[in-house]
């Protein structure tokens, strides 16, 4: 029996499609790089030299021309299906959920 | 602190390397409540069996799934989710992008709203690569941009051979090390084939025995053949299920017969119909007492092989060697002697001695090969001998270690054999 949890088995239906929220601009594309390692935290606002270094960091791993640049190609290469663990260490062991006090 | 803590993972910190399991069997769970509704749960439980099996296949860990213990003492769980799911800190952001994520030493969490498939599939995402993949984060792993390894973040879509290269093999025995372990025996088949223009030519694939599953290695790939170890029963049919003791191929102009040996009996095995023999030629079943088709050899035996050119099987049996001349149905007067004796170690104290596993003569180096635990001795064959006159006929090279000459022949649970 496919597992459903609501009486009216509605969590069957297939969710509508949520999407990946397209890398498209600078601030995506900074949030993507430093989930993935190739960045320290956003900034409050894109800071052109830290983000082009890591831009083009980021570029040489893939293959890409290194201009620093957010260019379509390093969109694209962003935009990829990747697995969700950071390039440049491994994700550790999280604590166990916490409980509510009884 | 009244309740007591979920047992943690059991860690070692190997060869200044990363941190890694140091239990030999992992378990592994698919939770109930983390199925996909993509795919059938027993495919799903399937695919993920066999991803780790595949990490078996190259490393001394084995993986079990459990489905009876207390989640907390499952070492790996594994679950579907979409957005905030299976109370992680980490959101899947939907489809697209982002796939899945895995915690070193801990579990693997695929973003159920990818298209993930079967791995028969070529559209959308192999969710036996992906699983793959996270294995190896589970197992220690971290990113690789090398071409051709598993261990790329970006998914690449499905090649037509999907293997664990060369590489990622290394990479996690660099944090486990290499596959070891004894075998029951190790031979050489011959077999004829025509080319495309008709000639017979020779060729031999190398096998590796233990207990009841068994190995087929490719000498030009340094590996074991994709997808093994499998079962003995499987791949030979009419010999003993498990634990053989010897092979024997007796091959001259006239003759060409191959021999299974295991507990006082033997069988002969018809290379072309792939079986064991039933009768022979006088109309006597098989399998046969070995004193009876090999007066004056004792059994059980520890191994044995085959020398073309004396036309001599030497038989072996704790510290003794039997040799034993094919052509007269006898041992030889002379025999048996110590195995010490008729093959000295070049070394001091450097020798079997006793109980070796198996003796096994390799087309591929033209060298009979002394196998005992993890370790073998090489008998110096004519080029050696060509090349340093002062070694002793039958000497044998001080030991080295089998997992170094012969690569990745490793366990799988025995659970997943079958696959």
């Amino acid at each position: 029996e496919p597992l459903f949890h609501s009486r009216d088995r509605s969590d069957l239906e297939p969710a509508p499609l949520r999407r990946a929220q397209p890398i498209a601009d600078p601030l995506t594309a900074q949030r993507f790089l430093s989930k993935y390692g190739w960045a320290d935290a956003p900034p409050a606002g894109p800071r052109a030299t830290g983000l082009a270094e890591a831009v083009r960091r980021f570029q040489k791993v893939n293959a890409l021309p290194a201009s620093g640049r957010l260019d379509a190609v390093t969109l694209a290469a962003m935009n990829r299906p990747r697995c969700g663990v950071p390039d440049t260490r491994l994700l550790s062991r999280p604590p166990p959920p916490t409980r509510s006090k009884r | 602190s009244l309740r007591p803590r979920p047992p943690q993972p059991e860690v070692a910190t190997p060869r200044g390397g990363p941190r890694a399991f140091a239990k030999r069997t992992l378990t592994w769970r698919l939770l109930g409540e983390g199925a996909s509704g993509q795919l059938a749960v027993d495919e799903q439980r399937h695919i993920l069996r066999l991803a780790f099996r595949m990490w078996s296949e190259v490393m001394p860990l084995d993986f079990r799934e459990d489905l009876a213990s207390p989640g907390a003492a499952v070492d790996i769980k594994l679950g579907f989710g979409r957005g905030r799911h299976l109370g992680c800190p980490r959101v899947f952001d939907g489809s697209g992008q982002e796939f899945a994520h895995a915690w070193r030493l801990g579990d693997i969490h695929f973003d159920d709203d990818e298209h993930f498939t079967p791995p028969s599939s070529d559209v959308g995402i192999s969710l036996l690569k992906v699983a793959v993949h996270e294995i190896g984060h589970v197992l220690g792993l971290p990113h690789t941009y090398r071409p051709g390894s598993i261990m790329q973040p970006n998914y690449i879509p499905q090649e037509p051979v999907f293997e664990l290269d060369w590489s990622d093999r290394k990479a996690v025995q660099k944090l486990y090390g290499s596959c070891e372990g004894s075998f029951d025996t190790a031979f050489d088949w011959i077999r004829r084939e025509r080319n495309p223009q008709g000639a017979v030519t020779l060729r031999f694939s190398t096998y590796f025995f233990r207990n009841s599953w068994y190995w087929l290695y490719e000498n030009r790939n340094n590996r074991t053949r994709y997808g093994d170890p499998l079962q003995i029963l499987r791949g030979w049919h009419g010999i003993p299920a498990q634990n053989i003791d010897a092979y024997v191929h007796l091959w001259t102009w006239g003759r060409d017969e191959r021999y299974f040996f295991k507990g006082n009996q033997y069988w002969r095995y018809n290379s072309d119909k792939d079986q064991t023999y039933t009768k022979d030629e006088q109309g006597r079943s098989y399998p046969k007492l070995i004193s009876e088709g090999f007066p004056g050899i004792p059994s059980p035996l520890d191994t044995a092989f085959y020398d073309r050119r004396k036309q001599l099987i030497y038989f072996f049996k704790e510290s003794l060697v039997f040799a034993f001349d094919v052509n007269r149905d006898r041992v030889l007067d002379s025999y048996p002697k110590k195995i010490t004796e008729v093959f000295p170690g070049i070394q001091p104290r450097n020798h079997p001695f006793r109980n070796i596993d198996s003796a096994y003569y390799s087309y591929a180096h033209n060298s009979v090969f002394f196998f005992k635990g993890n370790a073998y001795w090489k008998v110096v064959n004519d080029k050696d001998k060509q090349k340093h006159s002062w070694l002793p006929s039958n000497g044998l090279f001080p030991k080295q270690s089998i997992s170094e000459r012969w690569f990745d022949i490793c366990d799988v649970h025995t659970s997943t054999l079958n696959m």
